[in-house]
C-alpha cells in the first residue's frame, strides 16, 4: 500500500519543505516511485525540486478549488526518473477563502489523491510513497493534508521554541482521526541539530523522552549545503551526494523504509 | 507619536519574534516605553518576555473576540521597568473562525490598541513603540496587525527562500492601505547573517538591491546565544548583553530610533 506522509508543524522554519524534498530524493534515488504535493502558496517545494510555480500556471490550487483531476498537475523532477510533484503557487493562498463555504471542504484532496492512487495502480504504476509539504500553519490546506495522509511526519528543530506546538499538533491529528481512522503520527525527524551546543542535544533528549520511539535515530545535522542547494534549484542529494546532510536524509529514508506504517 | 511595527513575514523561522523580542528590549532598555503586542497562538513571544501563556489564560483572544480593553492584559517584563507585553495563547487559533462572520473584523485590534494608546496618553504615560509580532501566515491575526500598524519590520532571513515570499507581502501591504493610509514598509532587517557563507552575502546583496533604503546597516549575525536566550525565558538582551548577537540588536534600535517614521 502506498504510504502517504503528511510533512506538517505549524511552528515556522523547522524544516519542513527541506524534510519533504529531500526524504523523496533519497527514496527516489533508491528506486521507489514518490510523489511530493506542495501544499505551501510559498512553494518552496516546488523551487526545491525546480518546477515552474509562477502565478497563474497550473497547481494544487486548481484541483483544490476547482476539483480538477490531480493528474494533470503531476510533473517529473529534473535528474529522479522515479520522482514527480504537484507544484503550488500563489494563487493557493486564496483557497482558503473560496473553500471557506462549500461543504466537506476539508476532504477536497483526499478525494483527487484517491482517485489518482488509484488510477496509478491500476496501470501499474504504483506509487509507494507520497510526501505532502504543509505550510506553517494549522488551516484549510494542512486539514486536507491531514485528512488525506495515512501518516504525519514532524520534523522538530533542535532550538528552544521547537517542542512548544507539538503537543497542539498531537491534538489536531487526534481530531482529524474521526474524518480519517487511519491518520497517525509515525514519524519525528530531528532538524538542523547542531553537535556543538548544549541546546541542541536538550532539544533532542527532551523530544526522544516524549515522543518515544517515533522519534528516527537520524538526526539532521545543520549544514550549509543543505540551505545552498535549493538556490541551484537541487535537493542536497544531488547538490552534494557525499556531504553530511545528504548521508542523514539518505539514513532517515532508510529507517522508514524498513519501519512499516504501524509503529 | 507612537511607532507602531507590524513585525511580519509569512515565511516561517525567519526570526519575527526573535527581532520583536530582543529589539523591543534594546528601546526599553535605553529608556524608552515599549509595548510587545503577541499576535501568534504559538505564544513564543510571551515565553522568551517570561510571560505565563497556558491555555486558557488572559490574553489577546479576549481582546480580538470577547473585545475586551486590551489595557487588561498588559502585563511588566521582568528586568525592564518600561517594557510591558500583551501575551497570547493557544486559544487564538480559533479567532480565526471565531470572527469569520463578524463584521469589520480585521480592525478588531486596531480598535482596542488606540483605545489604549489614547488612555496612556491621557495619563501621561505615553508609549514610544509597539511591536506585533506576527504569525507566519497571511490569515486574520496578520490582517488585523497590518490594519493597526503604522509600520511594517520584515525580517528576512538570509536563506534561500527568504526572498521568495516578500513580494506579495508587500502587495497584501498595499492592498491594507486601503483600510488603513498610513501604514508602509519602513523597515526591513537581515537576520541569521552567517559571514562563512556565500548565500547569505548573495542574499543580502539581492534585498539591498531589491530593497533599497528600507533595509537596515545592521545585520544580526547568526549566533547561538540568540538562540538559547528564551529557554532561560529571557532575551540576548540580559542573557549575554556583550555578545555579537545583543549587540547588532542594540545598533539595530538605534538605526530605528534615528530614523524618523518615514523613510
Ligand atoms: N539541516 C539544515 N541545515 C541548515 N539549514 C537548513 C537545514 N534544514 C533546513 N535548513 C534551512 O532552514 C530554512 C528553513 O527550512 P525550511 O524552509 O525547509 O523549513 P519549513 O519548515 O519548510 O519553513 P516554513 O515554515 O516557512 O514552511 C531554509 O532556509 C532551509 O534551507
Ligand atoms: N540571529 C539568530 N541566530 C541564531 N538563531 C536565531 C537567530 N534568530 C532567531 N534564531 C532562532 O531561529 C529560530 C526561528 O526564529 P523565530 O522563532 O524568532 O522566527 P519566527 O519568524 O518568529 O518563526 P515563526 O514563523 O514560527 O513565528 C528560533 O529557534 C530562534 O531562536
Ligand atoms: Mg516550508
Ligand atoms: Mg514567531
Amino acid at each position: 500500500q502506498t504510504r502517504v506522509f503528511v510533512v506538517a508543524n505549524q511552528k515556522g522554519g523547522v524544516g519542513k519543505t527541506t524534510t519533504a524534498v529531500n526524504l523523496a530524493a533519497a527514496l527516489a534515488g533508491s528506486g521507489a516511485r514518490v510523489l511530493v504535493v506542495d501544499l505551501d502558496p510559498q512553494g518552496n517545494a516546488s523551487t526545491a525540486l525546480g518546477i515552474e510555480h509562477s502565478e497563474g500556471l497550473p497547481n494544487v490550487y486548481d484541483v483544490l478549488v476547482d476539483g480538477e483531476p490531480l493528474a494533470d498537475f503531476v510533473y517529473p523532477v529534473p535528474r529522479f526518473p522515479t520522482l514527480f510533484a504537484v507544484p503550488a503557487t500563489i494563487d493557493l493562498s486564496g483557497a482558503e477563502l473560496e473553500l471557506a463555504s462549500v461543504v466537506a471542504r476539508e476532504a477536497r484532496l483526499k478525494r483527487a489523491l484517491d482517485v489518482f492512487l488509484n488510477e496509478q495502480e491500476t496501470a501499474g504504476e504504483r506509487f509507494d510513497y507520497v510526501l505532502i509539504d504543509c505550510p506553517p500553519s494549522l488551516g484549510l490546506l494542512t486539514m486536507n493534508a491531514l485528512v488525506a495522509g495515512r501518516e504525519v511526519l514532524v520534523p522538530i528543530q533542535c532550538e528552544y521554541y521547537a517542542l512548544e506546538g507539538v503537543e497542539t499538533l498531537f491534538r489536531i491529528v487526534d481530531l482529524v482521526r474521526e474524518l480519517n481512522r487511519s491518520l497517525e503520527v509515525t514519524t519525528v525527524l530531528l532538524t538542523m541539530y547542531d553537535a556543538r551546543t548544549r541546546l541542541s542535544a536538550q532539544v533532542a533528549e527532551n523530544a526522544r523522552e516524549s515522543l518515544g520511539r517515533t522519534v528516527l535515530r537520524t538526526a539532521v545535522p545543520r549544514s550549509v549545503r543543505i540551505s545552498e542547494a535549493p538556490s541551484f534549484g537541487q535537493t542536497v542529494m544531488t547538490w552534494d551526494p557525499g556531504s553530511p546532510g545528504a548521508l542523514s536524509y539518505l539514513e532517515a529514508a532508510r529507517e522508514i523504509a524498513l519501519r512499516d506504517a504501524t509503529v
